[in-house]
Parts: C-alpha cells; sequence; structure tokens
C-alpha cells in the first residue's frame, strides 16, 4: 500500500529524546528501527508511483535500502538496468553513482543515448560482512557521474559489455 | 613506494608509504599546503574511579585518560587508480577500514570509513574517534555548527557566559557536530563536514576529531540502565559505515564549498533502480 503516514507516524515517535540522543534501552531501539523500516517501506511506493507518472517508463522499479553497504540486487543480477536519479534540492547537482556490479565492464549512457565515462573497480569493503572472516572480495562497483535538475530526475541507463562474466551472488551475502 | 599521490583537478593527496597514513593534503586551485595527518583512535570507557564513581555510558562521555590510543600506528594500502575517481584504501584492523577518495571534478576528498564490530574480549569499553592533525596555529579555537545553520566559534577549557572549571579535559571540550567542524588560521581552513550527527573537538590547536562509533560494558546511572553495547542480529556489535568530506581552502572561499556540499550530504539523491519487462524489453 502506497502511504507516507506510517513513516510521518514512525518519525514522529523518534522525535522521543531518547531516539534522538540514544539512550534508550536495547529492545526499544530495536522498535524504533522496525518502525522506521516499516514506514520506509510503505514510502518505497509512494517513491516508486510518482516516478512511473512523471517519466510514463515501464520499467519494474526498485529501490535498494542496503545500497550504503553496496548490496544492490537488481544492479548485482542484471545485465542492463536503469537507474534513476531523483534530486530533492532545489539546485541542479552532480552526483557520483556507486553500485555493485558482478561484471567487469559496462556501457552508461544517458536519457538520450549519449555515452557517459565510467569505470569499474573492486569492491573493498565486502569481506567484513562475512562475520569477521576475511574473504577476497568478489565483486565490482561501477562508478559514474550523473547529475540532476533541480526538484527532478534524470535517467541513465547500464548494459554489460560483451564478454562481460557475470557470476551469481554468494548466498549468505544476499542474506545478510 | 615512500610516498603515494592521488589528485584530481583541485586537491593532491599525500600519503605516507611506510605508516599509510594521509601525511599531506594540497589545493591546487589556491597553492595551498598542509601536512594532514589522519588516523582512528579510542578512549577507553571509565568504569569510574575513587574519585568519581561515574561510568562512561550512553548519556555520558567519561574517558579514563585525556590521550587517546590508535587502533593502530601503520594501515596497510591498497590504491586504485582510474578516469573517475582515485582512491586509497587502508586497512588499521580487522573492524576498521577506510577509503580516501578523490573523485574527478570534486572540491574535498572523500573519508568512507567501516568501523565495527568494536572488540570486547579485554573487557573494555572503546569509544573510536577520527583525528585530523595538522600545523594550523588554532590559538584554542575550532567552529562547529549549529543545527546546519550558523558556525559557531568554539574556545577549548572556556565558556562565554559563565567562568568554566573544567572536571572533564575531553568530555568538557566535546561540542554537538551536527553537519561541520572547521578550524583556521589567517591563511588556511580546514572543514570537516559529516553525514551524520557525531560528537568533535579540537584537543589541541590545528587538530579536529569526531567520535564515530562507541561500544561500552557499563550504564552510566541516568536513567538507561543498560551498557552501550549495542548488538545486531548476529549477536555482535554494530558495525558502522560513514563519510567525511575534507576540505581545504582559503578561509574567505570555505564556506561556500562546505556547506554546498553538506545540505548535498543531508538530501542526497534518491537512486530507483528499473529493470525492463519483458515485453518493453
Amino acid at each position: 500500500r502506497a502511504e507516507s503516514t506510517v513513516l510521518r507516524q514512525a518519525m514522529a515517535v523518534a522525535q522521543h529524546h531518547d531516539a534522538v540522543t540514544g539512550t534508550e534501552k536495547q529492545h526499544v531501539a530495536n522498535d524504533y528501527a522496525w518502525q522506521l523500516s516499516r514506514g520506509w517501506l510503505a514510502c518505497e511506493t509512494v517513491i516508486k508511483n510518482a516516478l512511473y507518472n512523471l517519466s510514463g517508463n515501464t520499467d519494474k522499479l526498485s529501490i535498494c535500502p542496503l545500497l550504503n553497504i553496496s548490496l544492490c540486487s537488481v544492479t548485482e543480477s542484471e545485465k542492463q538496468f536503469r537507474v534513476m536519479l531523483y534530486n530533492p534540492l532545489g539546485r541542479e547537482i552532480a552526483w557520483n553513482v556507486r553500485v555493485p556490479v558482478q561484471g567487469r565492464a559496462y556501457t552508461v549512457a544517458n536519457h538520450a543515448g549519449k555515452p557517459l565515462d565510467s569505470q569499474v573497480m573492486p569492491q573493498f569493503f565486502l569481506g567484513l560482512y562475512h562475520h569477521g572472516k576475511s574473504h577476497k572480495p568478489s565483486v565490482n562497483e561501477l562508478v559514474f557521474q550523473a547529475s540532476a535538475p533541480p526538484l527532478g530526475f534524470s535517467t541513465y541507463t547500464v548494459t554489460s559489455q560483451k564478454g562481460n562474466v557475470a557470476r551469481p551472488s554468494p548466498p549468505q551475502r544476499v542474506q545478510h | 613506494q615512500e610516498v603515494i599521490v592521488i589528485q584530481n583537478e583541485h586537491l593532491q593527496l599525500t600519503f605516507n608509504g611506510t605508516t599509510g597514513l594521509l601525511s599531506s593534503m594540497k589545493n591546487l586551485d589556491s597553492g595551498l599546503f598542509l601536512p594532514v595527518v589522519q588516523n582512528f583512535y579510542w578512549y577507553q570507557g571509565s568504569k569510574g574511579n575513587a574519585e568519581n564513581i561515574q561510568t562512561s555510558g550512553a548519556y555520558i562521555f567519561r574517558p579514563n585518560v585525556s590521550t587517546p590510543l590508535p587502533i593502530s600506528p601503520k594501515a596497510q594500502l591498497d590504491v586504485v587508480k582510474g578516469r573517475l575517481v582515485e582512491e586509497v584504501r587502508q586497512t588499521f584492523s580487522p573492524w576498521c577500514q577506510q577509503v580516501v577518495r578523490l573523485y574527478q571534478g570534486s572540491r574535498h576528498a572523500e573519508f568512507e570509513w567501516h568501523v565495527g564490530s568494536i572488540p570486547i574480549v579485554d573487557h573494555l569499553g572503546r569509544e573510536i574517534i577520527t583525528r585530523f592533525d595538522t600545523p594550523l596555529r588554532t590559538k584554542g579555537l575550532f567552529l562547529t555548527d549549529a543545527n546546519g545553520r550558523e558556525m559557531l566559534t568554539r574556545r577549548r577549557n572556556f565558556r562565554p557566559t559563565w567562568k568554566l572549571n573544567n572536571s572533564e579535559p575531553v568530555a568538557g571540550n566535546y561540542y554537538p557536530i551536527t553537519s561541520t567542524l572547521a578550524m583556521k588560521d589567517e591563511k588556511a581552513q580546514v572543514t570537516l563536514v559529516t553525514d551524520r550527527s557525531q560528537g568533535g573537538s579540537s584537543m589541541k590547536d590545528g587538530s579536529l576529531e569526531l567520535m564515530i562509533h562507541r561500544r561500552l560494558l557499563f550504564d552510566d546511572f541516568r536513567g538507561v540502565g543498560e551498557a552501550l553495547n549495542e548488538t545486531g542480529a548476529n549477536g555482535q556489535g554494530l558495525t558502522i559505515r560513514g563519510r567525511h568530506l575534507l576540505f581545504l581552502a582559503p578561509p574567505d572561499s570555505s564556506a561556500r564549498l562546505s556547506r554546498l556540499a553538506g545540505e548535498l550530504q543531508l538530501s542526497e539523491p534518491q537512486l530507483v533502480f528499473g529493470t525492463l519487462h519483458k515485453k518493453s524489453r
């Protein structure tokens, strides 16, 4: 269900000084996190609906909430995908997009089909998510410089190049 | 190598090949050069002592000594250079790593750190900081933001409206950093922009520090009734990843740079990914 009320209510609860300062008991911290997570999930649908309406495209849209720790099932598994950047600021921005990928070479194009510079590099922090067991990172990161208009969005298409070997994610990474 | 250098059009960072630590920063536009050493340290959380039973906990920051210990004096290095980004990857310990990046066209250096789970096998509470040491003559002054709006000048061991008797030499000089911590002299300003609210200070001239993670083993008797020892689903302490932006610029032009970057940190773009439906494909 698409609604922003769940997140609004969770944010209201999190105005309590314990949530702001982190002085709550552990089980309360867990509940704050749960409420915010529920709110975020409901808002994802709101964002997707808005982007469907604004862009008019028929892509299946996904949001990767674990992108901050370089996990995104879409970019790691698809040979072609689109990246949409919504800019909440009232000025044009430039942003370095970093997404986890399995392959070693990709083509990135803007909405007009113009190819952009991109760079693929091995992930660095990956080994730390394996409960302390060090292992050689097997997944790469794709970097490209994107821009977005004020309070608007831009779209980029990423395509895996031919001969680009894609490997499935190790199951424990996906679980984590 | 003795020296490792990464650079873009605006900045150049030098790392000491022996210690693996950042050793200097140069603003290529203004020609400003500043030796900067950055490392991660930890304060040991107080268990209380004969003078005062107060422990370090969720409400109270009370390290047992004023000098933090380095997590490691050296970092293992890995360097990746490409057309869009050059980065130095530092491993300080199995639970503390960092990537220092210079993106093409960027006027700041990005420090992405990854800390946790903080070990407690020795039964010591740890409060982890990142610290930038420079030779800037800051005369006991530094700047912190007031909820991202006005920048306030702070002076060590001083309050503007009463005579301070500082009984906590570290905690008494810590201030909330909502987005920006800075220091300057006549020629240069060093500014740190955070991606979240943190505590920070300048414990000596030319030095800036930010607290990035804490794991403590005692309750601080202020009401929470638990030690600040948060664990994840796997029972281990929390792992935290975050970002600091470092600017070096003349004082006159620093605010404009860091303010715009701070705004973008706070309201970063939302990424949404689309996969083509079979029909449209």
